[in-house]
C-alpha cells in the first residue's frame, strides 16, 4: 500500500 | 486554521515582503546573506512539490505560490540584478555543513520513505537552520540595518507562532507532527538570542549592533 501524507500547513 | 497559524503565516509573509522591498527600494542587498535566501528557495521548492499532487485549499495554494515566487525573486535580486552590492566576502558560512547532514537526517528520520515525503522532511529540517548563514554574517560584520532586524524578527515570530498553533491543534484536534514540532522548536530557539537583542537594543539604537 502507498501511504500518502497530506501536509496542510505551510 | 486557528489564530496562531494565520498570524504565523502572515508574519512569514511580512518577513518575505519586507526583505524583498528593502532590497528593491534601496537597490542594494548589502548585509543580506544570499546563501540563506538560496536555502529558503530550496526549502519552499522541496516542500511545496505537493502543489502538483494534492489540493488543500485556495488559501494554501496561493500562499505557497507567493512564497516560492518571492523566494526566487529575492535570489534573483541578490545574485543577478543587484549582484554588485552583494557582500560575498562576509557571506562565508559553509552551507554544505547544513545541507549534507540535513539530507542524511531526512532519509533516516521521516514519516514515510517515499521521494515526496523525504523531500518534505528535508525542507522542514533545512528550514530550521536556513537562517544560520544570515546570523553568521551579522555576527561577523557586527551590525545589521534596522529593516533587516525587522525581517529577522518577523521570520522568527512566524515559527514561534506555529509552536502555539501546534499546541492548539494538539489540544483541540489531537493533531501532532513530531518532525515539524521538533524542527520548529530548534528553529525558534535559534532566534532567541536575536529576539532578546531586538527587544532590548533594536528598537532604540540604530544601526543595530550585536
Amino acid at each position: 500500500g502507498e501511504v500518502l501524507t497530506q501536509h496542510d500547513e505551510l | 486554521m486557528n489564530v496562531f497559524r494565520l498570524t504565523g503565516d502572515l508574519s512569514h509573509l511580512a518577513a518575505i515582503i519586507i526583505l524583498l522591498l528593502k532590497i528593491w527600494k534601496s537597490r542594494s542587498c548589502a548585509g543580506i546573506s544570499g546563501k540563506s535566501q538560496i536555502l529558503f528557495a530550496i526549502v519552499f521548492t522541496t516542500r511545496y512539490l505537493d502543489l502538483l499532487t494534492s489540493f488543500i485549499s485556495l488559501y494554501n495554494t496561493c500562499m505557497k505560490v507567493i512564497y516560492i515566487g518571492c523566494a526566487y525573486a529575492t535570489v534573483y535580486l541578490i545574485y543577478a540584478k543587484f549582484r554588485a552590492t552583494y557582500d560575498g566576502n562576509h557571506d562565508s558560512f559553509r552551507v554544505e555543513f547544513l545541507v549534507v547532514p540535513v539530507g542524511g537526517l531526512s532519509v533516516l528520520i521521516n514519516h514515510d520513505f517515499s521521494p515526496l515525503e523525504i523531500l518534505w522532511t528535508f525542507s522542514i529540517y533545512l528550514e530550521s537552520v536556513a537562517i544560520l548563514p544570515q546570523l553568521f554574517m551579522i555576527s561577523k560584520t557586527g551590525e545589521a540595518e534596522t529593516i533587516t532586524t525587522h525581517y529577522l524578527f518577523c521570520l522568527g515570530l512566524y515559527r514561534a507562532l506555529y509552536l502555539f498553533n501546534w499546541i492548539w491543534r494538539f489540544y483541540f484536534e489531537g493533531f501532532f507532527d513530531m518532525i515539524a514540532i521538533v524542527a520548529g522548536v530548534v528553529q525558534t530557539v535559534l532566534y532567541c538570542d536575536f529576539f532578546y537583542l531586538y527587544v532590548t537594543k533594536g528598537w532604540f539604537s540604530r544601526p543595530y549592533r550585536l
